[in-house]
């Protein structure tokens, strides 16, 4: 474990958590992609699918975060799809999913480490990681405007692979070791993130709102 | 099983 992958970590809780008090908080899901969050949870249960197969000792941290991960993910989908289901703005969250599950499953049955199961079924999960943003980032383009807390979700959600980008790095330099599906898909996760980035530096550190250009 | 390739990220 290294700095930059405990910061990426605790800013995905962040983010999961910001996601959490917002909804909870305004009791509403407006401006929040459900599909983003769906696709979200997929990549948990297919990326830590090990916890349902082999019995789970829960005496690491990492045990147990990946079982706040899929919880979270899953119950922020229930909020949005049922308890909250009345204020999810489904007309602008109209991205198209299967756009983005079909290729992601295709990818990892062509370039995987190991054709097995198991690691397809990881593989399919970071390809997903790296687009599920986009019905969010699609909604908001729509709707042309943020909410400054859905900002700061985003922020901490764009960050925390940005952060593991450093935590490759440094396991390169330092352990000499290399993941490389997830190196690629991380980079391409990050990428998507940089307009958003952008307009979140320029304007929301200032005290502004994201409006994007209708 | 051994012959699992190791993520040992999240």
């Amino acid at each position: 474990m290294n700095i930059f992958r405990l910061f990426g970590d605790l800013s995905h809780l962040a983010a999961i958590a910001i996601l959490l008090l917002k909804i909870w908080k305004t009791r509403s899901c407006a401006g929040v992609s459900g599909k983003t969050q769906l696709l979200f949870a997929v990549c948990f249960i297919t990326r830590y699918i090990d916890l349902f197969l082999h019995f789970v000792s829960l005496y690491n941290t990492e045990k147990v975060m990946k079982l706040i991960y899929i919880s979270a993910s899953v119950f922020t989908c229930y909020l949005i799809f049922f308890k909250f289901k009345a204020t999810y703005d489904g007309n602008h969250d109209s991205m198209r999913a299967e756009f983005l599950i079909v290729p992601a499953a295709g990818l990892a049955c062509l370039i995987n480490t190991k054709f097995d199961a198991i690691e397809i079924l990881w593989t399919f999960s970071i390809y997903l990681e790296a687009v599920a943003i986009l019905p969010q980032l699609f909604l908001i383009s729509k709707t042309g405007e943020a909410e400054t807390i859905t900002s700061h979700y985003l922020f901490a959600q764009g960050s925390y692979r940005a952060l593991y980008i450093l935590n490759w790095i440094y396991r390169y330099h330092y352990e000499s070791h290399v993941d490389t599906i997830a190196i690629v898909a991380g980079v391409v996760q990050t990428i998507l993130y940089c307009d958003f980035f952008y307009l979140y530096i320029t304007k929301v550190v200032k005290g502004q709102k994201i409006v994007l250009p209708a | 099983p051994a012959d699992e390739v190791d993520h040992d990220e999240l």
